[in-house]
């Protein structure tokens, strides 16, 4: 990269370290809710001696790696997504020794870590490009973009892009200040239309913590939120690149009355911060409940308590009530998870049988714990079992993981099973706004048997089209291929129940006007549509293997999955990037691993943490970055130490 | 408005204006026994010009027995039932049910509602250049004559479901010679009629039809019970109130 006259001032001026960054682009292109993220830096080792370079990238744990490409003094190793084991071989047969580059799975909410690293002999220049996909999902009314940058040192040529693309017209966007005080005047925002564009380019000066400080104060969170027109109620469909998305987003609905029954984890282990957090968090969510609803609290410990033996309205002096009987609960005692949601489901069916429940109503439990079962039944998978057999098709549940020593996988997989969702939290200051900001996602259910459909013989390969419940300020997405047609309409039947209606949209859209749109942008993603099937297709394929009864399932499910990623090149847990050199001497493997946590039931045992190596050139030497927490367990977490193994797990 | 009135046995379309002011609602049918009543609020014309032309703006269908109305406007078609709200606009296609009540809205033209299968509204909507210095979005309402009202039903369209009696004679040549003048008996009057011709906008949104028909002056008098204002009401949901 060819520096101005003031870069190369500032070149010179932080010089004096052995390592300098010369530049640092990070580049989002968001077509349609789907990002593109490219991360380039390159680096030169200014020191008199060789010394180890690294290229961290934070990555939403949501997305998809898609490529990574290094250029080590001229040598250029490019990627391309492979099947786990037929990379592997591949790079067996470069026998090549060390570690240089993974994904480890940094112990945060929701992003993983990618690292590289190479050792070059001074002088040397290094050229990194990563590169992932994902999508963006609306939660409370509103799309998040989030950008780690941690670039490490002051960096003559910073700079960050994001430019978005909605056919219908960007309603609003902000940047929030996540990355700091300093630098909330630096990042400006350019919409117009259908078109946004934020770009954040601080100079060396504005990069540096103080005025006479040396080191970076770029080391956070950029955040975009932006949200689309839309049309009230109507869907959104688009068509690119032979394949369609179609967005459902209703907004001017009455929300459905609610029957909840609340099941806080009251066990020793919630005592302090968490207890405190988590009665906070109750106040305001039952203060949201009206008079249409109707709720219950079971507290639970090594015993199960009910504020109400049965579902009472969300009258005023109700909810007061039991504000009061929450502020007064006293941590102790061990942790009865089966017992407590066997009386929570047992609560609902009882309300139904007597005709309490409205039947255009929506009925849900949410669990609150931060642990695993001690007392009762402790088997997860038979935990699994019993509320699965129980819980009534029209029934929902929502489970919320305080803490880190809670077993999420298992939360999560019971909330998946029965049309709900998991969220974690950490007990860490905002755990109470944390918990808040769950339950208002699923505060003001706004449609059930939600249905998606097209006309015979128009599509194919369609992902997920039929959902139990909509929530306001969230969306539907559905995806698949279209058909060749002599017609260039296409048209979606989206039928749904509202409170007291049933409602039939019918949404159509031309399918070749937004290619024509697209080839005009500069900054466009013009590949969306085929990613993004692609991304729902193989999220779903996952989360549909965790759940798979049968090995012979999941092994189908699996072949499916590296199919796809093998096309898409996306780096899955069943998929690996190779990062060959031009003649193919040297390689490198990256894979990505799934949670750390140890899963509690059938399905894919922990991949083992980064196990990436590469061949390298004569002259690069390889170090080792510090055995992590994982890898310090050796070989044997290389091997899956769980059941219902398949191929590649 | 326009109001065209189609009397089938008397193979016959007789129109009257309705000059009234913006925001007066104006009654088109009430039957208080089915339960159900048509209000039409009134909007004017961008810029005051001399004569004040009002259109309609808004147009509410409520069926008394399920408590529910819907109300069109030029920009959304909103369904309530004093518990939930819900509105739609003008730009999908759909087809909403509730209880008894039908509503289908094609996008960006008419929306239909139908209450029990038996009593159906029409309702059209005229989308003009937003920038047009006069004119402004208005609806049109269109009411099948074989809706099966009871007994009691009356409003401005309500009173001809049962079909008065009428005969146009002495018909001769008028000031315009484009438009010939007769004398029509009904209801125990006698009018002075003009032969003209209104516009029906179901099949050509754009130009309209041409519906030949005998016009009463003077807002209607004589051909309608009593007077015009004796239909604006206060609310988009009263029923009219019986003399």
């Amino acid at each position: 990269a060819i520096l101005t006259s003031e870069e190369q001032e500032d070149f010179e001026a932080i010089r004096g370290h052995d390592i300098t960054v010369k530049s640092y682009k990070v580049e989002s292109r968001i077509t349609s809710r789907f990002a593109h993220t490219t991360v380039r830096s390159s680096v030169v080792n200014s020191g008199s001696k060789a010394q180890s370079i690294g290229f961290n990238v934070q990555i939403p744990k949501r997305a998809f790696i898609s490529n990574f490409t290094m250029n080590v003094n001229g040598i250029t190793f490019v990627g391309s997504v492979k099947e786990k084991t037929v990379a592997r071989n591949l790079y067996a047969q470069a026998r090549a020794r060390g570690k240089a580059a993974g994904i480890v799975r940094a112990n945060s909410q929701d992003m993983e870590t990618f690292k590289t690293e190479v050792h070059v002999p001074p002088g040397s220049n290094i050229e990194f490009e990563l590169h992932y996909q994902e999508m963006m999902h609306r939660k409370l009314g509103f799309y998040e973009h989030s950008l780690y940058l941690q670039p490490g040192r002051l960096v003559p040529q910073f700079q960050v892009d994001v430019y978005i693309f909605e056919p219908k017209g960007i309603s609003m966007v902000q940047t929030p200040n996540t990355l700091g005080e300093q630098f909330t005047e630096l990042i400006q925002v350019t919409s117009s239309n259908g078109k946004a564009h934020i770009v954040f380019k601080p100079n060396i000066q504005q990069q540096r913590k103080c005025d006479t400080c040396t080191d970076s104060a770029i080391d956070g969170v950029l955040t975009v939120k932006y949200d689309v027109n839309r049309d009230s109620n109507a869907g959104e469909l688009q068509v690119s690149d032979g394949h369609f998305v179609h967005f459902f987003a209703p907004s001017e609905l009455s929300p459905l009355p609610k029957n909840i029954v609340f099941v806080i984890d009251v066990s020793g282990s919630m005592w302090g911060v968490k207890m405190k957090q988590t009665v906070e968090a109750m106040q305001a969510i039952l203060d949201d409940l009206t008079v249409d609803d109707q709720f219950s609290i079971i507290d639970f410990n090594h015993n199960v308590r009910c504020w109400s033996e049965e579902l009472v309205p969300g009258s005023t002096i109700q909810i007061a009530d039991a504000k009061k009987y929450i502020e007064n609960i006293k941590p102790s005692g061990g942790t009865n998870i089966n017992e407590a949601l066997m009386r929570a489901v047992q609560m609902l069916v009882k309300a139904s049988n007597q005709n309490q429940i409205d039947p255009r109503s929506v009925s849900m439990i949410i669990l609150v714990s931060d642990g695993d079962p001690t007392v009762g039944e402790i088997k997860l998978s038979t935990i699994q079992k019993n509320v699965k057999r129980v819980m009534r098709e029209e029934f929902s549940l929502f489970s919320v993981g305080i803490g880190f020593d809670v077993d999420y996988d298992f939360l999560e997989r019971i909330a998946m099973d029965n049309r709900g969702t998991a969220q974690r939290i950490y007990a860490n200051h905002d755990a109470a706004e944390q918990l808040r900001s769950f339950y208002s996602q699923v505060s003001a259910p706004l449609l059930r048997r939600i249905q998606v459909q097209f006309p015979e013989n128009s599509v194919s390969d369609v992902t997920q089209n039929v959902f139990d419940k909509y929530f306001r300020g969230s969306e539907l997405v559905v995806a698949g291929k279209v058909l060749p047609s002599d017609s260039d309409t296409l048209t979606s039947f989206t039928t749904a129940s509202a409170a007291s209606l049933d409602v039939t949209v019918e949404t159509e859209t031309d399918t070749t006007e937004l290619d024509t749109e697209l080839a005009k942008q500069q900054h466009s993603f013009n590949g969306f549509a085929r990613q993004m099937w692609a991304y729902i297709t193989i999220k779903q394929l996952i989360s549909d293997r965790s759940l798979a009864s049968t090995a012979a399932k999941k092994r189908r499910i699996t072949q499916r999955i590296m199919a796809l990623a093998v096309e898409h090149q996306f780096v899955t847990p069943l998929t690996a990037l190779l990062v060959e050199s031009d003649d193919a001497k040297e390689r490198l493997l990256a894979d990505s691993p799934k949670d750390s946590k140890q899963g509690c039931c059938s399905g894919p045992p922990p991949m083992a943490p980064v196990n990436v190596v590469y061949q390298h050139p004569p002259w690069v030497q390889i170090t080792t970055p510090p055995p992590s927490e994982v890898e310090k367990g050796g070989e044997e977490w290389l091997l899956p130490r769980k059941i219902t193994l398949v191929d590649n797990d | 408005p326009h109001f065209i009135i189609h009397l089938p046995r008397s193979d016959m379309d007789v129109c009257f204006n309705i000059d009234s002011k913006p925001g007066h609602i104006l009654n088109l049918v009430s039957d208080s026994g089915a339960g159900v009543v048509v209000n039409g609020q009134l909007i004017s014309s961008k810029v005051s010009t001399k004569k004040l032309n009002t259109y309609f703006g808004t147009i509410s269908i409520y069926y008394q027995p399920d408590g529910v109305s819907v109300t069109v406007s030029t920009s959304s078609i909103a369904l309530s039932d004093g518990r939930s709200n819900h509105s739609f606009t003008w730009g999908a296609t759909a087809e909403i049910t509730q209880n008894g009540l039908r509503v289908s809205i094609v996008k960006n033209s008419h929306v239909k509602i139908t209450i029990n299968n038996n009593i159906q509204v029409m309702v059209l909507l005229h989308r003009v250049w937003k920038k047009h210095p006069v004119n402004v979005d208005f609806l049109g309402i269109y009411i099948p004559n074989d809706n099966q009202y009871s007994p009691l039903v009356h409003g401005l369209i309500g009173q001809f479901s049962t079909e008065p009696e009428v005969s146009v004679y002495d018909v001769h040549e008028g000031l315009d010679p484009l438009k010939k003048e007769a004398t029509m008996e009904v209801k125990g009057n006698k009018l002075l009629v003009t032969r003209g011709w209104q516009k029906d906008y179901r099949h050509d949104k754009k130009r309209g039809s041409n519906i030949y028909c005998w016009f009463i002056h003077n807002s209607g008098k004589g051909f309608i019970d009593g007077h015009y204002t004796d239909y604006i009401v206060p609310d988009l949901n009263s029923f009219l109130q019986t003399p």
